[in-house]
């Protein structure tokens, strides 16, 4: 699964999601990707777009409950992700990963696997490129 | 300022896999699809713009599992979904499509459709093909990778959805 999100300079957030599913998978099996709340989200709080098992990411509305966390709890960016990805996805059967990017243009990339191929850019600065954990999982230098 | 970030996916990725210059291979298709969606926000664009346009370039390269190169179901063929949204409050998505060469595309002319959130299967190739997308054959998205992948998971009768399974088999 491969993804994105943005926040432009007029502040408009975007999150977009693209997958083939998983190897081996049952035809018309519809994972986390196209349905939004689960694998992508963008309200005017923040932008999430979402990768692993599929399943698991439905069932814990992942990306949405992170918009909730920060809109209603006044939870952080890194809060609200590293709670979802690192408790509401497993406890939900899942692994995998996702990218967020807020209103004041903080992001996000979390994981609770060996790896995830992300990458992030911001305005002025120098494109980051990761794998494993060349830098924490949860950060954008 | 503008901000982006993309993914190309997670799971177990073993360095060992990446020798012999498959991580150079990596993270240049993920630096393409930064540069891609910076392009746009440097330039003035749309967050949405710029998202479409990111993942279009990791669509493009057959390393990722999306567009070329993405994985294959149990009966051999390849069925894609795609989604986006706005912040605004406006979304589109696609699942199940065989034949738009890029389906982040399809689920923006979805989104921009403005009667619908969700078309599916066939529907959503038909609507693509007259929304005017380019299309590709079914031999344009498979990858030799992919296929292994899938012939390794029917060698050991792996159930794409069963938890006990390696994520590489079942995510690629």
């Amino acid at each position: 699964t491969v993804g994105a999100v943005a926040r432009d300079a007029a502040g408009r957030l975007a999150a977009a999601t693209s997958t083939g599913g998983m190897t081996n998978k049952r035809p018309g099996r519809v994972g986390d990707c196209p349905v939004f709340g689960a694998g992508t989200w963008a309200d005017q709080a923040v932008a999430i777009s979402c990768t692993g098992t599929g399943e698991a990411f439905i069932r814990a509305a992942a990306a949405h409950e992170i918009s909730a966390r920060i809109r209603h709890l006044g939870e952080t960016l890194e809060q609200a992700c590293a709670r979802v990805i690192g408790t509401d996805v497993p406890a939900a059967g899942g692994r995998g990963g996702l990218i967020a990017v807020d209103a004041a243009g903080h992001a996000a990339l979390p994981f609770n696997t060996e790896g995830m191929y992300r990458g992030a850019w911001r305005a002025g600065g120098r494109p980051f490129i990761a794998i494993h954990e060349e830098a924490p999982a949860g950060s954008v230098p | 300022g503008w901000t982006l970030a993309i993914h190309g996916g997670a799971g177990t990725i073993p360095r060992a896999a990446l020798t012999g210059g498959k991580e150079a291979e990596y993270r240049a298709g993920l630096l393409a699809a930064l540069e891609a969606g910076a392009t746009v926000l440097r330039a003035g664009g749309t967050a949405g713009d710029a998202v479409v346009e990111a993942v279009r370039a990791l669509e493009d390269c057959p390393l990722f599992n999306a567009g070329r190169g993405s994985t294959f179901t149990s009966d051999g063929t390849i069925e894609m979904d795609a989604a986006l949204m706005l912040g605004e409050g406006k979304a589109g998505a696609v699942t199940g499509v065989t034949r738009p060469r890029n389906p982040i595309r399809a689920a923006r002319a979805v989104l921009e459709g403005g009667r619908h959130v969700l078309l599916s299967g066939a529907a959503a190739d038909a609507f693509a093909a007259a929304t005017g997308l380019d299309l590709a054959p079914a031999d344009y998205f498979r990858t030799e990778h992919r296929l292994a992948q899938l012939e390794a998971a029917r060698a050991q009768d792996r159930v794409a959805l069963d938890h006990d399974v390696p994520a590489p088999a079942r995510m690629g």
